[in-house]
């Protein structure tokens, strides 16, 4: 099982519409795929047609009570495809838990109780580098950046990759960076262009080959709870989240 | 002395953009402007041109240790518009105070130092609904609300306007919304245009009757260190935000 959490501390690069479209993707291609819903926000859970409100056991009650994630793993419409949802009440499982020794911890333990369940475990991560992006970092094996081919999204990097490097040292040896996928990419803009130009210095040998343009359809398809491949299967945007798929399952090998 | 903050706990939404530029338009009108940027990720001082490790003190600095504002105040290089840097440290700054009393009014107290010396001050929120942006929401009269004219983006409204209610209700009785601004509108997507017309049903009487179009050359602007009327006077972008400082103004009426 290889667990890849989807982080990022800028907000609105893609992050969510990688989680959803990649885990899709790897679903289609036959691989298990179990996907986690950390953002408070939960548009992972809404981009994939669940209703939070009808939702018994979420992330929240296996971080906060110790529930066993079986119990907050539902399936989604897609075969292969389950989720474990987001709650609201994340927002404050910081607080909650700030004095508690190891709560990095938390999910990286519950996952071990589906080991054998799945090919890829897919983390959705909220815009901060918090205590529940900290919990993604300390269960993943990888970590796949989402970078917008923009100004401000480049300046994160710097503390993003910084931040990987301190949870290698304190909370996860084995944290490896997956990849930096460029999305919403506009070939039509210099600005684009060279923001692609700068993360593959910055991150030689960590740039996916894959690049995802800017494409309507992506950004239509949550308002119908659905990954790109259901919504218009045919699109741009599906084709290049096929490929990504395709590349995260090369570079696993036989795993 | 008005204070308005920039909040959306939905990431990449234009809080930034809108901060900047609102600011740099509001003083080009001789308005004397105060911006605070207490996002972690310090988009708003880089996109002024303040290199923060040239910085003596921030808002962590008023924020954690009780520094005098005016020593963390700086001038830009634009008449009338001063900026109060972030620091990299905020992004502790919730677990460091999380056992004292009244930790929301810090700002709040703050800035009762610089009342007479700002007609605006406009604060830049990160995205989330924690203690940073709890600190803004105590110290605001308003809350001007940036919504992207894309799906995720509404589905995020209702928790703001609860955690909006909730703070009127507990920590700032006369908060207000100064106004939902719709941005990156592209009139060629049916989906702008849909999302326009649900934030107005959602929040009647409450949408700024300026709409921020997509324009490339604000996302530009902030790799140079300008805001849209340095960078590109005559841009689409640049006359937006002169329309939406207008309105603001107009808003205070004689204040
Ligand atoms: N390649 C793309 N083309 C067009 N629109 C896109 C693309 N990728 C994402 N979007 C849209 O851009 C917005 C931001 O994307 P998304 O919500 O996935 O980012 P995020 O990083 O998860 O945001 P947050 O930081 O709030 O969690 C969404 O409205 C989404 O539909
Ligand atoms: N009207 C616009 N037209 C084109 N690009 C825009 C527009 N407004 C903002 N942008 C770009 O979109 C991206 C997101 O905007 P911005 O960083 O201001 O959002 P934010 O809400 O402050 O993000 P965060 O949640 O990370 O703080 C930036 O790269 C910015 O340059
Ligand atoms: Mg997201
Ligand atoms: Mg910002």
């Amino acid at each position: 099982m290889k667990v890849i959490a989807v982080a990022n501390q800028k907000g609105g690069v893609g992050k969510t519409t990688t989680a959803v479209n990649a885990s899709a993707c790897l679903a289609e291609k036959g691989k298990r795929v179990l996907i986690i819903d950390i953002d408070p926000q939960g548009n992972t859970t809404s981009g994939l047609g669940i209703d939070r409100k009808t939702v018994g056991f979420t992330v929240y009650d296996v971080l906060i009570n110790g529930t066993d994630i079986k119990k907050a793993v539902v399936h989604t419409a897609w075969d292969n495809l389950d989720i474990c949802s987001s709650s609201i009440h994340l927002a404050g499982a910081e607080i909650e838990l700030v004095s508690v020794q190891g709560r990095e911890f938390r999910l990286k333990n519950a996952l071990k109780a589906v080991r054998d369940d799945y090919d890829f475990v897919i983390i959705d991560c909220p815009p901060s580098l918090g205590f529940l992006t900290l919990n993604a970092l300390a269960a993943a094996n990888t970590v796949l950046i989402p970078i917008q081919c923009e100004y401000y999204a480049l300046e994160g990097l710097s503390q993003l990759t910084a931040t990987i490097r301190s949870v290698r040292k304190s909370i996860n040896p084995d944290l490896d960076i997956e990849g930096a996928l460029l999305t919403m990419f506009d070939a039509r803009t210099n600005l684009s262009i060279e923001v692609v130009e700068e993360v593959k210095r910055a991150l030689p040998h960590k740039v996916c080959s894959t690049i995802i343009p800017r494409n309507v359809r992506l950004s239509e398809a949550p308002s119908f709870g659905e990954p790109i491949i259901a919504y218009d299967t045919n699109s741009r945007g599906a084709m290049c989240y096929r490929a990504l798929a395709e590349e995260l399952i090369e570079r696993i090998g036989g795993v």
